[in-house]
């Protein structure tokens, strides 16, 4: 039995809002300890990888693992019938055909229950190793949302470039060419605005303008986004919860 | 020019 109830629907509506765009189907793991998933987009360039721990919910019990395979799209209809200061509860039974999404205004002893079908999923779970990194960057995920977007107007590609002291993200195109450049410092009195680096390495790196507008979809979930860069690997862009992350893995483009 | 690359050289199935 799952009976996972988070203390407000928007927080489980923002996770979900977070990366639906770019997959659709998506096997739910719950077990004891919290509920994962992974996903990998049909161009297999974007990993999600999204963990839901215990403490991010109000209630949290799963007797026996069980794995719930939603269809993003149904599920986001169901979320839009609740309101965003609910509670929701997620339950299902051990080997459920659906699962139940209960909705429930304390305020106004308002209830409602939908009843969502499960699929079938065949996906692969992928085994995704402790990476070493170049670089690290901690910036402000609204920030880093705004420069995605202005900048992917430019360019179907987008270049980001980190040296010790300087981070420069950069978009050339048909109709011009833009760039931003930020260097990194502390905020005391606004820890939150703080642009944090760590640098191993410099790096010089393009990916996809599509994928990071996908990406920064996450910002919702945090106020920080954490970016680590390596010229060997997939670059991880990671949203922290309360307890566990929306973590996007995102191959770069090369240089042919 | 750019190429994109894929996730499949990095990760592994379990």
């Amino acid at each position: 039995m799952l009976e996972a109830k988070f203390e407000e629907a928007s927080l489980f509506k923002k996770i979900i809002d977070g990366f639906k765009d770019c997959v659709q189907l998506v096997n739910f793991q719950c077990k004891e300890d919290g509920i994962i998933a992974q996903a990998v987009d049909d161009s297999r360039v974007l990993l999600v990888s999204l963990e839901i721990g215990i403490e991010a919910f109000q209630e949290y019990r799963c007797d026996h693992p069980v794995t719930l395979g939603i269809d993003l799209n149904s599920l986001s209809k169901v979320l839009r019938c609740g309101n965003n200061s609910d509670t929701l509860t997620l339950i299902a039974d051990d080997t459920p055909d659906s699962v139940l999404l209960l909705f429930e205004d304390t305020k106004k002893d308002r209830i409602a229950e939908y009843s969502l079908k499960l699929m079938d999923i065949d996906a692969d779970f992928l085994k995704i190793e402790e990476l070493a990194y170049d670089t690290t960057l901690l910036m402000p995920s609204s920030e880093f949302t705004k420069i995605v977007r202005d900048l992917s107007q430019f360019s179907d590609s987008l270049n980001i470039m980190i040296t010790k002291e300087t981070i420069k993200f950069v978009a050339d195109g048909d109709i011009g060419s833009g760039s931003v450049i930020l260097k990194p410092f502390v905020n005391m009195d606004k820890p939150e605005e703080s642009i944090k680096l760590e640098m191993d390495q410099p790096v010089d790196l393009t990916f996809g303008s599509k994928y990071l507008q996908d990406i920064v979809k996450g910002s919702a979930l945090s106020e920080k986004v954490g970016v680590r860069l390596s010229s060997e690997a997939p670059a991880l862009f990671q949203f922290d919860l309360k307890s566990g992350y929306l973590q996007f893995f995102l191959a770069p483009k090369f240089n042919d | 020019k750019f190429k994109q690359s894929s996730l499949n050289k990095f990760f592994t199935k379990t």
